[in-house]
């Protein structure tokens, strides 16, 4: 594993850390797309089924059950705690799951790298994940509010995809038999997202909205 | 297989 790989694992896990500290010491998920963590839970879902028929590293089971327990408690905070789930922003965050999840879902059935059910299920994964940003960057479109937790958590993010990349490149050279074009193009297209995302938070920032926490 | 290479990111 290549330090990229690390820092952009690493990064990934900061931002699940963020959001948690952010639900459970505002007692408040404003700002937060529940639409966009359920996706998320779905991406890790479909993608970690592999916890059951393949092993790669301790590092990698360990993490996988973080990023899965991690985003079921974050999940968990939204509906049910009796504080948080009274700050969930229900109206604006309207997005619908299946105009992501039914694209998706066909693609992984047209293009992937083999017709069999964990593979189509993790190609999906893959697929939904590049997405899944979608709802959130709607909410903070319709809210345009972002406190400085939620900028860190969708900052975090991003530079998680954007050191896959510098992963990728680094895989690239020095693996010759790596090539996962599915997951670079995917991988591409969400870090585009992020770069969105980030122009409108920038967009927000200039102009002053509830951006220090008190 | 090509399906299990790269299978070792998150």
């Amino acid at each position: 594993m290549n330090l990229f790989r690390l820092a952009g694992d690493m990064s990934h896990l900061f931002s699940i850390v963020l959001i948690l500290l952010k639900i459970y010491t505002s007692k408040s998920c404003a700002g937060l797309s529940m639409k966009t963590q359920e996706l998320y839970t779905l991406v890790f879902v479909t993608r970690y089924l592999d916890l059951f028929y393949s092993y790669v590293s301790l590092y990698n089971t360990v993490m996988k059950l973080i990023f899965l327990a991690s985003s079921f408690g974050i999940l968990w905070y939204m509906r049910y705690h009796k504080q948080v789930k009274q700050t969930y922003d229900r109206e604006q965050d309207t997005f619908r799951h299946y105009i992501l999840v039914v694209p998706c879902a066909v693609l992984a059935l047209i293009v992937n790298n083999e017709l069999s059910v964990t593979e189509v299920l993790w190609t999906f994964s893959i697929y939904l994940e590049a997405v899944a940003i979608l709802p959130q960057l709607v909410l903070l479109q319709r809210t345009k509010n972002v406190d400085n937790l939620t900028g860190q958590y969708i900052f975090f993010l991003g530079a998680y995809r954007a050191l896959y990349i510098l992963n990728w490149i680094y895989r690239y050279w020095t693996e010759p038999k790596y090539r996962q074009y599915l997951v670079w193009a995917a991988g591409l297209v969400q870090t585009g997202l992020y770069a969105d995302f980030f122009y409108y938070y920038l967009k927000s920032w200039q102009a002053g909205e509830k951006l220090r926490l008190p | 297989s090509p399906s299990s290479e790269g299978k070792d990111e998150l």
